[in-house]
């Protein structure tokens, strides 16, 4: 997190806003809301309190306006700046202003008010832009599904006013930190040629063309993916990936969400409801045999039938042995298997069923 | 973004918008003679590097595609870096 330049910020915790005019992209109810609940991300972890006026001069006035707005930072039309705010201070400090020319919205479509406002108000409160991508205060335009502040704006939140008065202090999600050695996966898939790994909100991808490892929001390719992800492989045959969270499925196409789904993996795979998620799953390109694993056991399905394989579940040191009882992800590539655990990956040749190396969990990111 | 990563040689609108994007968010003065514009194009690929440290992109100084993608993504209008 960044604080402003100078430090700035408010004496008086109790602070008043105005909406001094309204967009007619929404209900005046759906931009109060959005207000509100966005000053209320920071109330809660502050000693902060916002209190709506009607008239006058309120500390942090709100306003939609659109191009040249004479505070000698004009708007530019739809796209591109979609709204500014100033730190804490007199006057015009304080002051959020939103581009009119831009669609104000309530749901994902672009842009979403209460989660630019969130970011906005913390402008207002003295924070600038953070380097870290999952966070409020990051420069540009994400939108993942929820709002919700990370550890690194409440950090640099509290650095300013210190914590809330609260009995418990609310925590806000991690950014993964791709060579951190602690890294664990949540799902690991092939796709295209590609390989790209699923933790929390965020996906990692390595590019042969660019060292630095690609970081981001799951939502930037699917945003109807839920967070999360516990599963994934890819049918190349197919052009397709498979999604898993619980009991449910997604399958995409590129960056497209195929219709009809989510499904659920009993009446698509055959799983007995005793199985209530996935843990990790790979599709052996040349046999069409894809594998789930579950706990400590592993099913085969057979995509060329599309029915489960007798003789499954077994164990998974049955088929797999040396890789341990549980699977966090796994992927194929070049013929082989790569299994990942807790902090370690087994590089594993099903051929032969033996494990040829054992490697970081963040191996693949040249860290 | 897209499968697999786009890589794509940079256009002529592309170079206007990268200084309009220094100038709002790296405090790139847009004003000078041409002597200036010399010393400018020294300074847009120091400020250009400096935009890429923040986005935590390859430090090139050169706008390459995933620095032109950044730069094409809707943001806030408070510059990244101090006046």
């Amino acid at each position: 997190f960044v604080l402003t330049p100078g430090n700035p910020r408010w004496e008086n915790t109790n602070l008043t806003y105005r909406i001094e005019n309204y967009t007619p992209d929404l209900s005046r109810a759906d931009v109060d809301q959005a207000i509100e609940k966005a000053f209320q991300l920071w109330s809660n972890v502050t000693p902060l309190t916002f209190t709506k006026v009607s008239e006058g001069q309120a500390d942090i006035m709100i306003s939609f306006v659109r191009g040249d707005h004479r505070d000698n930072s004009p708007f530019d039309g739809p796209g591109g700046n979609l709204a500014h705010a100033f730190q804490p201070g007199a006057g015009i400090g304080g002051d959020a202003h939103f581009d009119d020319d831009e669609w104000w919205t309530s749901n994902f479509q672009d842009y979403n008010l209460y989660r630019v406002a969130a970011h906005e108000f913390g402008h207002s409160l003295g924070l600038a832009h953070s380097t870290d991508i999952g966070a409020l205060m990051y420069p540009s335009y994400t939108f993942s599904g929820d709002v919700q502040l990370s550890q690194d704006d409440i950090d640099g939140i509290q650095a300013i006013y210190g914590p809330s008065q609260n009995p418990t202090q609310p925590v806000g999600p991690q950014t993964p930190e791709v060579c951190d050695s602690k890294l664990t996966f949540d799902a690991i898939t092939t796709i295209r040629g590609e390989v790209m790994f699923f933790k929390d909100r965020f996906y990692m991808r390595t590019n042969p063309l660019y060292p630095e490892v690609e970081l981001n929001f799951i939502s930037v390719f699917w945003p109807q993916l839920p967070n999360g992800l516990q599963a994934a492989y890819e049918v190349a045959d197919r052009d397709e990936v498979r999604f898993f969270k619980g009991n449910k499925y997604w399958a995409v196409k590129g960056q497209d969400v195929l219709r009809g789904y989510p499904r659920d993996i009993y009446r698509s795979f055959g799983f007995p409801r005793t199985v209530k998620s996935i843990d990790a799953a790979v599709s052996e390109e040349d046999t069409g045999k894809t594998y789930f694993f579950v706990a400590n056991k592993c099913w085969r399905y057979d995509e060329y039938k599309q029915s489960m394989d007798a003789g499954y579940p077994k164990m998974i040191a049955e088929d797999f042995p040396g890789i341990g009882n549980k699977v966090d992800a796994v992927f194929q590539k070049g013929g082989f298997f790569y299994f990942f655990h807790g902090r370690r990956q087994y590089k594993f040749d099903p051929k032969t069923k033996r494990i040829l190396t054992l490697l970081k969990a963040n191996s693949w990111f040249n860290c | 973004h897209g499968f697999p990563a786009a890589t794509s040689e940079t256009q002529e609108q592309d170079v206007e918008m990268v200084k309009k994007y220094l100038e709002n968010y790296y405090n790139l003065n847009s004003n000078g003679k041409k002597v200036e514009r010399q010393r400018n194009g020294g300074l847009v690929t120091e400020k250009l590097k400096q935009m890429q440290k923040f986005f935590g992109l390859r430090v090139t100084g050169k706008p390459d595609a995933e620095t032109l993608n950044v730069m094409k993504q809707p943001r806030c209008g408070v510059p990244d870096v101090a006046p």
